[in-house]
């Protein structure tokens, strides 16, 4: 199964993982 | 002239010496160049686009039955399991998928009357802090497979492998008239439609749940949900493997959309479903129905509008849409 999350945000918007890491539910996801 | 020609000709006779070591050095600096490139084409293996499937790979892959046996195996893992038989499949399960056991609310495997109880399992209060300090957080356990900006309609399910945002969304999302004779537009076209506002610009994140995981999805934000779209859809497998290989698997796939507004502007999560895992539940939705039997059409889709009636969450005089907060429950997926 997969979550895809698609939406807009300020263009300085940056996301605080790599690709192919895991991330656990709650975790922040973004500099926001 | 001749003769300063010829004097200076003379002039130059050393000079092809040092021009040809410098020469033989460039090409031995080049030469190392393609050596290291070629290694690391090696160890990369083959690019995106030599590993995708052809088109009658993905032909042969639709035919399987996928659908059928995914119902199939959610209605054999909703009978009931003897009692003295639970702890060890489920025990099985666990071990082979690497399910942690302990943070489930209920830890005693006996209590689960059957798989698919055990697979849709709840955590104990607390095991996942919900990150105060930012606004979006992850809403399910899971790997990251890509994320970034979304660029003139389309966006990657891993490095190098995209699909279209229009495919992945369908028609008239945000705002659009919605006809029946509502056709595809162009890829740039169809993002400019969702009207972003100055100064934003559109990001995509996929998370991708391994059968071990915990398989409920909760709210990344504080957000509004005003529309849900159901795409009835194939069952293939999402994992990274078949998504490096299948170009626009998520468009191909049974998925539940949500869309609605955040405090940025435009907000979707989606959960796309997979082989044996194409179930999936939204929470206050209870007309949802995913992974029926039957026929369906590439790109059919059904729409629901959330408002006040069928929303029990808003407040009266709250705008329509179902408001959740960051960390809120809202949907689940199941086995079939």
């Amino acid at each position: 199964s997969t979550i895809v999350l698609i939406f807009e945000a300020p263009k300085d918007f940056e996301f605080s993982f790599k690709p192919g890491e895991k991330i656990r539910l709650g975790e922040g996801i973004s500099s926001l | 002239i001749g003769a300063a020609f010829m004097n200076y000709c003379k002039t130059l006779k050393w000079t092809p010496i040092p021009l040809g070591v410098g020469f033989a050095y460039i090409c031995y600096l080049q030469y190392g160049h393609i050596k290291k490139r070629e290694k690391r084409k090696q160890l990369k293996g083959v690019t995106p686009e030599e590993g995708l499937a052809s088109p009658w790979q993905i032909n042969v892959y639709k035919a399987l039955p996928f659908r059928f046996t995914s119902r199939l195996w959610g209605q054999v893992n909703s009978l009931d399991v003897p009692h003295m038989l639970r702890k060890p499949i489920y025990g099985l399960y666990a071990r082979l998928f690497n399910c942690n056991v302990s943070e489930a609310l209920v830890e005693d495997l006996t209590w689960y009357q059957n798989l698919s109880d055990f697979f849709r399992r709840e955590l104990k209060p607390g095991v996942r802090p919900v990150e105060q300090t930012r606004s979006l957080v992850s809403p399910c356990d899971g790997k990251v497979l890509h994320f970034g900006k979304v660029e003139k309609g389309w966006m990657e399910q891993v490095k190098g492998v995209t699909y279209t945002l229009q495919g992945f969304l369908g028609p008239s999302i945000r705002g659009q008239p919605h006809t029946e004779t509502t056709s595809e537009i162009p890829e740039h076209d169809y993002q400019t439609s969702l009207s972003i506002r100055p100064g934003n610009s559109l990001y995509q994140c996929v998370i991708y749940l391994a059968p071990g995981d915990y398989h409920r999805f909760h709210s990344p934000t504080d957000w509004t949900i005003n529309h849900r779209r159901h795409f009835p859809g194939l069952l293939f497998s999402v994992n990274p493997g078949v998504a490096r290989w299948i170009r626009g698997l998520f468009n191909m796939n049974e998925r539940v959309v949500l869309h609605g507004e955040w405090e940025h502007g435009f907000f979707s999560m989606t959960a796309v479903g997979a082989t044996n895992v194409g179930s999936i539940g939204i929470y206050f939705d209870e007309d949802l129905r995913t992974n029926v039997p039957g026929r369906f059409k590439t790109g059919e889709y059904y729409d629901h509008h959330y408002n006040q009636s069928s929303n029990n969450n808003t407040k009266d005089n709250a705008p329509e849409g179902v408001q959740v907060v960051k960390g809120e429950g809202v949907g689940e997926f199941n086995l079939g």
